[in-house]
């Protein structure tokens, strides 16, 4: 059968794949997932930009006819589209802690999630517990951590520390996590990280319709927010998945309606109808997750669970 | 409970959704 080339970008690896003209999204993504070994694939997906507006590719239809850029080979970055609750009960295999590690760290440091300076530090600790193991003064001699990336930028401007100082900082803290194992120190750094306010919250710019004020729409795990413009931390307004009773478009306009019926029904505008597209499309897919988690786990679920604990503890053994 | 009527339009109903799954 004919075929095209596909290139896929994870957060540690870069893949080549030969697809068939013929294929739908869905068996891509599953074709990454085996390669991959994953298996909590609900929370990934296949994110690729065009005209400026980031979109996943959507599993049902054919690759070839969706609106994906005309490159050779096509580009596509697999990464988490859907944050869990709680990472510690949500993430089971090593692999999807290890990939939600990176992308959480990278969106740390590029400052799409905001951190306070003490946090980042405290989290850079467990960054380099997870990539060093256990301090050893003999071996980590002053000078280790000059080639890593481990403070946001911003952080770096905001004190008059030199780059050894900051190493020292980070260092103390390094050397309390004597005994953390790679996966350990990956969810400590997860654990600390999904309390910040920014965290796993898909932003939209958007326009009330009355008096034209420019907001932000916040889709996450939880539910939806709106948060002003100047305020990305806590919202004005939200609206819990369960408090919803539908959401709808037309065009650039977008209703969510509040499952009681005397609040007040929610309507706005946002940029282009295909960014309404992908809020929907997000919605959906974290609602989704939002009953899932409050139903009795799949048979698939539990059984992955009994293997996590399992590794777990034969880990703790080992170590 | 995911609709779209056209391609301008979609809808996705939360209680017809948690109804189907119950």
């Amino acid at each position: 059968p004919k075929t095209f080339k596909v290139q896929v970008i994870t957060m540690d690896a870069e893949m080549e794949f030969s697809c068939e003209m013929k294929w739908k999204g869905k068996d891509l993504f599953d074709l990454v997932c085996r390669t991959l070994g994953l298996r909590e694939t609900w929370f990934f997906g296949l994110q690729y930009t065009i005209k400026g507006v980031c979109a996943w590719l959507k599993m049902e239809k054919k690759v070839l006819e969706q609106e994906i850029p005309k490159e050779d080979p096509v580009k596509f970055h697999f990464l988490a589209k859907f944050y869990p609750e709680k990472v510690e009960e949500e993430l089971l295999q090593e692999i999807t802690q290890h990939l939600f590690f990176l992308q959480v760290k990278k969106q740390i440091l590029d400052e799409e999630i905001y951190c306070s300076p003490e946090v980042t530090v405290l989290l850079a600790s467990y960054a380099v517990q997870a990539k060093y193991g256990d301090y050893d003064p003999a071996f980590h001699k002053p000078g280790f951590l000059a080639q890593d990336e481990l403070l946001p930028k911003r952080v770096l401007k905001q004190y008059q520390m030199t780059v050894h100082m900051w190493e020292e900082k980070i260092t103390a803290w390094y050397a309390e996590h004597r005994g953390i194992a790679r996966d350990e120190a990956e969810m400590n750094y997860l654990k600390i990280a999904q309390d910040l306010a920014m965290y796993g919250v898909n932003y939209f710019s958007i326009e009330q319709n009355k008096n034209h004020t420019d907001l932000l729409l916040g889709v996450d795990a939880k539910g939806i927010h709106v948060y002003s413009i100047d305020n990305r931390f806590s919202p004005n307004k939200s609206f819990e998945w369960s408090a919803i009773r539908n959401i709808s478009y037309s065009e650039k306009e977008l209703t969510i309606k509040p499952l009681d019926k005397k609040a007040e029904v929610f309507k706005f505008f946002s940029s282009q109808l295909k960014v309404n597209k992908l809020i929907l499309q997000l919605c959906i897919g974290n609602h989704d997750l939002f009953m899932k988690r409050r139903r009795v786990d799949s048979i698939e679920i539990q059984q992955m669970k009994a293997q996590a604990k399992e590794e777990k503890a034969r880990k703790k053994m080992e170590h | 409970y995911f609709a779209r009527k056209a391609n301008h339009k979609g809808s996705y109903s939360l209680v017809d959704a948690l109804k189907s799954k119950v």
